[in-house]
């Protein structure tokens, strides 16, 4: 690895950055989470943080541009300079520049905006290029076959460790996930609703606008992203969400359509229309759902009804819709979200959390919407 | 026998990508004279050595094809050695 000469580096370690502007190649939201993951791989190995400005002059301020862009060093149209950056500083020092010309992807085909950020904000931080192939700051650009696989080099590590040393012993480890600055509602705000909850392989997943938050019971953490982060073509403030234990398989709801996602991996085949699961047109959009893997039944929320699946025989029941709260007593105010938890069905509604208990057939406890972020 | 005039338009071509290049990304003084009386010494020669270097291709100090397909691919427009 090398630093740039005289060895700028930032003399701080919260720094901030912008993304003054968006290619028309990528969803906005796509760009910030790549831009997001690209900073994160850099504040893994050091004490750096970083936090996100939405207007006025950041540290790190983050451009797409064509040809001359007001710095001397035009851009020069499709292939060859993909981008470029400046050095910690002042001023324009520590921006980084990409070459709107290119085809911006966020897979391996094209020009992928995460790798080449991750090479760009190395710049930024204040190292130079490294003569290493198997470097992220080696200076041609090297797709990868798989995204999920990119790594740090030692080189790389060793180069901003260098420059930063380590993430520093001293740094009181919060005992309590902090939110990141840029969080769109304060996670322990008494206020918060949710959009859609969902189990997914033994964790539970809380969508609020563009964002969710990820909670392990096994190990009491919680997590925070974005969800184009993990699922780039998943769309934002989504309606509802469930799995399907037997299917491995989460199922995501926004308007009429629903799509299946595996993992990481949004299963081919979707987005599909709600109406071919049963739904008559006059149903636009439904408010939450949930599957019971013991009676292989999911029950769908829209409004004051509700509608019962049969996951055998791949229909929707007879007999439905049924009022709510008629089968869940107590459950009498419109669903944001449900999911179900150590036999209890827990129903979000605004930022009121009804734990049901499907046995006894009643409300066993009223929570905050929140009561799961360890707040 | 001299090359025809394409090849050596085609040379002429290849070498200010080279000299381009060289000078973008390895620090090659602008008025660097392309070659003095030993072919393999010169300002070009050496900073054509010190790309292949840098860039992990062999030390050839000459134009061949590895060199002239690395010069075209895509690539980050910091230079690679600093001043």
């Amino acid at each position: 690895f090398t630093t740039f000469p005289n060895m700028p580096k930032w003399r701080k370690t919260q720094l901030t950055y912008r993304i003054v502007n968006y290619t028309p190649d990528l969803p906005r939201d796509a760009v910030d989470s790549a831009i997001e993951r690209a900073l994160k791989v850099w504040e893994e190995v050091t004490p750096l943080t970083f936090s996100r400005l939405y207007e006025g002059e950041a540290d790190i301020m983050i451009s797409f541009a064509v040809g001359e862009h007001g710095d001397f060093y035009r851009f020069d149209g499709p292939g060859n300079v993909l981008a470029h950056a400046y050095p910690p500083g002042q001023g324009i020092y520590g921006d980084a520049h990409f070459d709107d010309d290119e085809q911006w992807t966020m897979e391996t085909a094209g020009t992928n905006l995460f790798l080449v950020a991750v090479h760009e904000l190395g710049h930024s931080l204040g190292l130079f290029h490294s003569a290493n192939m198997e470097a992220v700051m080696y200076p041609l650009y090297k797709s990868l076959t798989d995204l999920a696989q990119f790594r740090l080099s030692q080189d790389d590590v060793d180069g901003i460790q260098s420059l930063y040393g380590s993430p520093s012993d001293d740094t009181p480890v919060p005992t309590k996930p902090v939110p990141p600055t840029h969080e769109p509602l304060a996670m322990c705000d008494p206020a918060l609703s949710l959009d859609a909850v969902s189990t997914l392989r033994g964790e539970v997943l809380f969508f609020k606008d563009r964002h969710f938050w990820r909670k392990s019971f096994r190990t009491h953490e919680l997590e925070f992203h974005l969800i184009s982060s993990f699922w780039p073509s998943l769309p934002s403030d989504l309606d509802a969400a469930y799995e399907v234990t037997s299917k491995d398989t989460v199922f995501v709801f926004k308007g009429n359509q629903f799509w299946g996602v595996r993992g990481g991996e949004v299963q081919a085949g979707y987005p599909r229309s709600i109406h071919t699961l049963g739904f008559p047109p006059t149903v636009k959009k439904i408010d939450a759902a949930i599957s019971n893997k013991d009676k292989k039944k999911t029950y769908f929320f829209v409004e004051d009804k509700y509608w019962r699946f049969d996951e055998k025989r791949q229909s929707m029941e007879p007999g439905f819709p049924r009022q709510i709260a008629e089968d869940f007593p107590g459950v009498d105010t419109k669903i944001d979200a449900v999911f179900e938890a150590f036999g209890f069905y827990y129903f979000f509604s605004g930022s009121s959390q009804l734990e049901f208990d499907p046995n006894a057939k009643k409300v066993t406890h009223i929570l905050k919407s929140n009561s799961w972020f360890n707040c | 026998a001299y090359p025809l005039d394409g090849a050596a338009r085609g040379q002429d071509t290849s070498m200010e990508l080279v000299q381009q290049y060289l000078e973008n990304y390895y620090n090659l003084p602008k008025d660097a004279k392309q070659f003095v009386r030993r072919r393999d010494s010169g300002p070009v020669v050496k900073k054509i050595r010190e790309m292949q270097k840098f860039l992990g291709l062999e030390v050839t100090g000459k134009l061949d094809s590895d060199t002239m397909e690395v010069i075209h691919k895509p690539r980050c427009g910091i230079p690679d050695v600093g001043d």
